[in-house]
């Protein structure tokens, strides 16, 4: 028996709507630490990597691990019937999980409805992600990331990232010209969510399509900081931490110019 | 032009 209560239903709506742009269909892996998923969009070139701890739930209950495979467009299609105040409890017969049982409380609980999601078998093969010891570590709002990509795609479809020691430079250059935003590290005490911080191992310069980085930021509202990695040669990390879990985008980077 | 490049030539299959 599979069964999650989130009482926060309100944060899985936002969790799904965060990847559904990125990823149609894509296979909930649930096991007794939580759930999780891994999918890459369909040009391979951005992977969401998502997860969501037991404990966040409650309750929680998986008596053994197994994926639910799930069109993305369909469960967004229901979790639209949810209130952003309702409780959601995500149920399925973990034997022969055919489909996903969906239930939506309101607070007072008079109201209750039920959906049953019918599930799909997705072959996906899971790729492994190395740790890495990034040369750079940016912690910064994730409503001014999302203005950065919104503001400089009106330049152009590409985005260079340069991290120093104590800057964040990002520039585009397209048709029209170019555009640049430079941040600052700065450590605002009474309010950590608006601080920038660099970590810097080695300054870092990398292509990345807007087109991708925009998509990542349906992740804002998850977070008030968005941590983005980067190292040589190598996929960004975005990351938004949630209480409950995280949900990090991977993006190949742009070569040669 | 820049290209862009895919995950597979950073992240392997497990």
């Amino acid at each position: 028996m599979f069964e999650a209560r989130l009482t926060q239903g309100a944060l899985l709506k936002r969790l799904l709507d965060s990847v559904k742009e990125l990823v149609t269909d894509a296979n909930f892996d649930c096991s007794e630490t939580g759930i999780s998923l891994q999918a890459m969009d369909n040009s391979h070139v951005a992977l969401v990597s998502l997860s969501l701890r037991a404990e966040g739930f409650n309750p929680y209950r998986c008596d053994r691990g197994f994926s639910l495979g799930v069109n993305l467009n369909s469960l967004n299609k229901i979790m639209k019937c949810a209130g952003n105040e309702d409780v959601i409890t995500l149920k399925a017969d973990d034997s022969s999980a055919d489909s996903l049982c969906l239930l939506f409380e309101n607070s007072s609980n008079e109201r209750v409805s039920e959906y049953e999601l019918k599930l799909m078998d997705i072959d996906q093969e899971h790729l492994s992600i190395p740790e890495t010891d990034y040369d750079a570590t940016v912690m910064m709002p994730s409503a001014e990331f999302q203005r950065i990509c919104r503001d400089l795609m009106v330049v152009s479809e590409s985005v260079t990232i340069d991290v120093s020691k104590d800057e964040i430079k990002f520039t585009a250059e397209g048709e029209l010209g170019t555009g640049n935003v430079k941040l600052k590290p700065t450590s605002t005490i009474d309010k950590p969510e608006e601080s920038i911080t660099i970590e810097l191992g080695q300054t870092v310069s990398l292509q990345f399509s807007l087109k991708y980085l925009s998509n990542f930021t349906r992740g804002t509202p998850l977070s008030d900081q968005v941590m983005l990695c980067l190292s040589d040669n190598m996929p960004l990390l975005v990351e938004y931490k949630m209480d409950i879990g995280y949900i990090r985008y991977y993006l190949a980077p742009k070569v040669g110019d | 032009m820049s290209k862009q490049t895919k995950l597979g030539a950073f992240f392997k299959p497990k």
